[in-house]
Formats: C-alpha cells, sequence, structure tokens
C-alpha cells in the first residue's frame, strides 16, 4: 500500500499546493507511481496540473461521501505515473456537510486505506483547520509542511502543532512531521534568513536541506496547466523540488 | 453609525491581514476613528498590531457566541483612534460550534449593527468562504478584496463573486463590493502585469487607482509589532496604503 503524506498549513499562500504539485511530479519523474488529492475547495492543484473544471465529473467530493472510490474518481495527467483526485465546487460545502455526518473525520482514511496501485499519495490541503484538512492528517503517514520564510508564517505553527499532538492522540496514533520545507526563500532579504534560522532551530532535522528559493518560473506554470518541472525544467524551482524529492525519498530509505 | 468594510478573499496569502492593518491605520491617521475585528482564528492582524495572545482574556469568539459586547472586548491599540476586537484560539472551533447555533450567520451583524463610537470598522477574514466568513459578509456594507497578481488568485475570483451574490440574495441586500486593491505588485515580472490587466478587464472602475508594491517593509513591520505605516512611514508600501486610504474616503464621499 502507499505511503501517504499531507501537505498541509493553515496559514494562507505558504507554497502548500506549489509543493504538492512539483513534488508529485518531482517523485513520478523519477519512477515513482504517484496520486495527487486535492482536497482545497479552491482546486488550484487540479488547475496547476491542467485539470479543466468544465471536464470534472466526479471529484474528491463523491469519494467524501462514499458514492465513488478513488479508482473512479482518479484521473490520468500530462505528467506520466501521475493521477489526480480533482476537486471541485461541491467540496466548499463539505465542511457543512461533515459536521453532522457519521465518521466524520474518517472519511478519507477510510478511501485512502486500500491496496491502491500508487507509491505515493499526495493530499494538498486547504489554508484552515478545519475538517478537510482533519480528514487529511487522520489518513496519513505524515504530513509535509511547507513555510513561507515570513513573521506571520511563523506564528501558526504553535497551532499547527498542537493539532497535529490532538490528532496523534485521539485518531492516528502513528501521524507525525516528516518535514518542514522552506519556501519563497529570497537570498536578498534578512527576514527569510532570520526566520529560516528560527526555523531550524525550533524543528532541527526536520527542516529538509532543500530550500525552495522565490522563483517566478514557479508561479507562471500553472496559467499553462503544468508543474514547473515540465514548464521550465531547467529553473531554479524546479530543480528545487527534484532536489526535495530525492531528499524525501531518501529519508524514506532511512525509515 | 460607522461604516462597515469586510476585507476578505477565500485564496491564502494575498494580503488581506496586511491591508486590514495598515487601511485601518491610515485611516485613524487621517483622523477617523477605527475598530478592526480579527476574524482570522490565526490572529494575525491582533500580532500586527502589537496585541500579545497572553494579555487577552475577551476576543471576538465571545462576541460571537453572545457573552460580550464590542464595547467590552474592544481594546485600545497603540495608533491613536484605533481599537482592536482581538482574536483567540478559541475562535478555531467557532466554526463547528457555529454550524448547529441559532441565526448562525448573523452573529457578527447582531454585534456590529448598534451605534458604535467609530467611524470605520474593518473585519479581517480567515481565508475560506466558511461560516466566519460568511458573518462578515452579512454583517458589512461593503468588501475589500485583496488580489494578489498572481495566476492562482485569479482563478478564486468566480467563486467570491458567487458567494457574495448568495448573501446578497438570501442575507444582506445592499453588500457590495467596495473596491479590488491589487497586491504584492512587482513592476519587473511579467506576471504581475498580465493579471493586473486581467483583472481591471473584469472589474473596471472597482478596481482601486492605488496599487500595493511588493515591499519587504511590509512583512517585517508584523515582527515589530507595529503597522507599516507606523514602523517605517516613508516606505513604499507605507505610502501606497496612505494613498488607498484617501482614495476609500473619496469613493466615499461620492456615495
Ligand atoms: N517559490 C516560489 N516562488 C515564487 N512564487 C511562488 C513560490 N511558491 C509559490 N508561489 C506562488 O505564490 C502563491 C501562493 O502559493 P500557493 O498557492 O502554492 O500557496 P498555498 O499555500 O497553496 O495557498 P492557499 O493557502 O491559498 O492554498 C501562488 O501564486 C504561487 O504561484
Ligand atoms: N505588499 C507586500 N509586499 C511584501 N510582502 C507582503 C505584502 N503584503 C503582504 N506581505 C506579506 O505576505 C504574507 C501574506 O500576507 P498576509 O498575511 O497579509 O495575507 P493574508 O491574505 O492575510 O493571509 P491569510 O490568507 O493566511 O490570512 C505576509 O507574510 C505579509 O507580511
Ligand atoms: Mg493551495
Ligand atoms: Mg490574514
Amino acid at each position: 500500500t502507499p505511503r501517504l503524506l499531507a501537505v498541509a498549513n493553515q496559514k494562507g499562500g505558504v507554497g502548500k499546493t506549489t509543493t504538492a504539485v512539483n513534488l508529485a511530479t518531482a517523485l513520478s519523474a523519477v519512477g515513482q507511481n504517484v496520486l495527487l488529492v486535492d482536497l482545497d475547495p479552491q482546486g488550484n492543484a487540479s488547475t496547476g496540473l491542467g485539470v479543466k473544471r468544465s471536464s470534472i465529473t466526479k471529484s474528491v467530493y463523491d469519494v467524501l461521501f462514499g458514492d465513488s472510490e478513488v479508482y473512479e474518481v482518479a484521473v490520468q495527467t500530462k505528467v506520466p505515473r501521475l493521477s489526480i483526485v480533482p476537486s471541485s465546487v461541491h467540496l466548499s460545502g463539505a465542511e457543512i456537510e461533515l459536521v453532522s455526518a457519521s465518521k466524520r473525520e474518517h472519511r478519507l482514511k477510510a478511501a485512502l486505506r486500500k491496496p491502491l496501485p500508487y507509491d505515493y499519495v499526495i493530499v494538498d490541503c486547504p489554508p484552515s483547520l478545519n475538517l478537510l484538512t482533519l480528514n487529511a492528517l487522520v489518513a496519513v503517514d505524515s504530513i509535509v509542511v511547507p513555510l513561507q520564510c515570513e513573521f506571520y508564517a511563523l506564528e501558526g505553527l504553535s497551532q499547527l502543532i498542537k493539532t497535529v499532538g490532538r490528532v496523534q492522540k485521539h485518531f492516528n496514533k502513528s501521524l507525525d512531521i516528516h518535514g518542514v520545507v522552506l519556501t519563497m526563500f529570497d537570498r536578498r532579504n534578512r527576514l527569510s534568513a532570520q526566520v529560516a534560522a528560527d526555523v531550524r532551530d525550533y524543528f532541527g532535522e526536520k527542516v529538509y536541506k532543500t530550500v525552495i528559493p522565490r522563483n517566478v518560473r514557479l508561479s507562471e506554470a500553472p496559467s499553462h496547466g503544468l508543474p514547473a518541472i515540465v514548464y521550465d525544467m531547467k529553473c531554479a524551482g524546479a530543480q528545487a523540488y527534484i532536489r526535495l524529492a530525492r531528499e524525501i525519498i531518501g529519508r524514506e530509505r532511512k525509515l
């Protein structure tokens, strides 16, 4: 059965979707079979992989509410060995519908903890610690935490750690933080270096050695419906995500 | 009674808090009495105005659940004529608690539609179209929409417009979009200019003439617990927010 990773951080705009899309692509580029699950009602990961909203008939919404299995909803992307369970607008109503549903925190887990034909499943989470993100934290083995090198982003970490602790205690004993990836790092500005130093003090080894630089090609790629690794393989951002994938696989081997 | 504005956009990291804090400060700097309401569980607006989480006894959570009035919870900030109703960690549980509460969408409105000693009330919203944001859209007169000049940010606009339409129909007939403010605009990159052009095509006059440039001083200020306008009045970011405040007051006069 696949390794299940959630890309999560309730702070908005820290690079969750960019990390989920490019990490998934980099893992598939080195031969892994990968499934990306877009759990964000905004559906940015789906767009970033070229899935048009108008062409979606079934989505992660149908998986959460038990109407469909993952294999019925997953679609092949333009990237070899990379499939996606797309988001849909119905997901924005899911939060309220889940509150009174049975097993409301375990629905994604029930759908993913099955023999699936993938080596990795990567879940892109919305910017919130709501029931959708909770479903992801209950379902997965580990969390990859993108952290923008900015002051406000640092502030949200303690809430995320507390939530992970609660999920470990009540729902998913073996959940752990796989690692923290520093994103949008800008060599020219002191704040980036300062935040990076604070994060390494706090998390030590958990912080990946690979740092993702601020790189405009990363933000241009989604408008072409392509991951940066496909849009411009040689750019600094794409190269950083390829290094990150190698680092993650290296850590997995040691486990 | 005060003019009520919500700063909202479900896309994460687009500059909602930075806009709420600096617009509120700029309005108070030109003589208006202003109240900022921090409706985000992350509490970034509270931190950005120097309110320490440990010193908070009552928060917007108590206002939503009817235990306190606004005047009992509002605290004076370091900025003259600017008070804040701070956030608290309890707010992250508010979403689930609100779902089954009576008048769940109208709670903030009940607290704000009163004779309050302010000219403006500005509500900072979380990155989601959840019941907290819905409470803000039901309570206010108008919405200021910060829009980061990036592709993913553009994609979320249609969902925001649809939600505003639903709120107008069912809860708040006179709600309108006061304006769209382009944030983190980077003159050096084509994508910024392209997104800005697309937004002006779509929204026309609703797009403020004032554009907020990417300016590192805006992201340094919160680590000192100060709005940029106080931390570094002369910087490009602070000057842009002062121009935005004048533009908003100018538009208000015409109404
Ligand atoms: N390293 C980078 N360099 C430059 N731009 C980046 C980088 N990483 C992400 N971006 C851009 O920054 C914006 C925010 O990134 P992204 O949407 O991936 O964050 P997110 O955490 O998924 O946001 P949300 O909280 O809304 O889900 C996007 O427009 C994206 O294209
Ligand atoms: N014009 C700007 N130039 C440079 N940095 C900025 C600018 N505006 C905001 N920032 C920084 O970008 C990050 C995101 O901004 P901010 O937190 O205000 O967005 P937000 O929409 O409130 O995020 P969230 O969706 O998490 O509430 C912050 O670290 C902030 O300091
Ligand atoms: Mg995202
Ligand atoms: Mg904010």
